[in-house]
């Protein structure tokens, strides 16, 4: 997964 | 974001303001967990240290921060401003017996072995027990305050609106994370005997009482 999606959600 | 996400966030942050609100408001914190708060604080804290290596959003930082404050503010309510009014004799599970088979786990079973990425699946997990030490005290003292039940409520939908959003990011981006699936599932079953209560008893009028 891309490390972007799981900063993302709190 | 989707509606499911936004409504989710909103629900945990109701959730935070109601116990700080009904902790501020009576001058006491008695039939909360001190020990629930500071396993959310830990939480917080190990996951928001992506604060610092990837920005998002303005909303997403704003979040993030606020739940850390709020939720450091409640800790300090409990243990120093209210701390007389803490009910610690029936607060007694003991986190020892979370922390340490979740930190465990977190080191065997993560996205990548790096320090972050080991907090963060630390934090996951952690937060998919931290209510345990809160439950296991209205188990044991029968009873909860209608209004700690309204926190236990917007707390549990929180996390029942993530796993929709969870499976509505799978069907539109193909999106899906299993440690957070696989935690946030184990969280939300911890809350289904409670949403039975609140739902048959809470929402009635009556106070949440366990049977005898």
């Amino acid at each position: 997964p891309k490390i972007h999606d799981k900063h993302d959600e709190l | 974001m989707n509606v499911f996400r936004l409504v989710g966030d909103l629900s945990h942050l109701l959730a935070i303001i109601i116990l700080l609100l009904k902790i501020w408001k009576t001058r006491s914190c008695a039939g909360v967990s001190g020990k629930s708060q500071i396993l959310f604080s830990l939480v917080f804290i190990t996951r928001y240290l992506d604060l610092f290596t990837n920005f998002i959003s303005v909303y997403n930082s704003v979040m993030k921060i606020i739940y850390l404050v709020t939720s450091l503010g409640t800790v300090y309510l409990m243990y120093f401003k209210f701390k007389a009014t803490y009910d610690s004799n029936h607060d007694t599970f003991r986190i020892e017996f979370l922390v340490v088979p979740v930190g465990g786990l977190s080191f065997l079973v993560n996205h990548d072995f790096t320090p972050l990425e080991i907090l963060w699946t630390f934090s996951i997990y952690l937060e998919s027990v931290a209510i345990l030490p809160q439950l296991f005290m209205i188990s044991k003292t029968g009873e909860a305050e209608t209004i700690t039940s309204h926190y236990l409520f917007a707390l549990g939908s929180y996390r029942a609106l993530y796993i929709v959003n969870w499976v509505y990011r799978y069907y539109t981006e193909g999106f899906f994370d299993l440690i957070a699936i696989v935690a946030g599932c184990v969280q939300t079953i911890l809350y289904c005997d409670f949403f039975y209560l609140y739902i048959t008893k809470v929402l009635k009028g009556k106070q949440l009482k366990l049977p005898a």
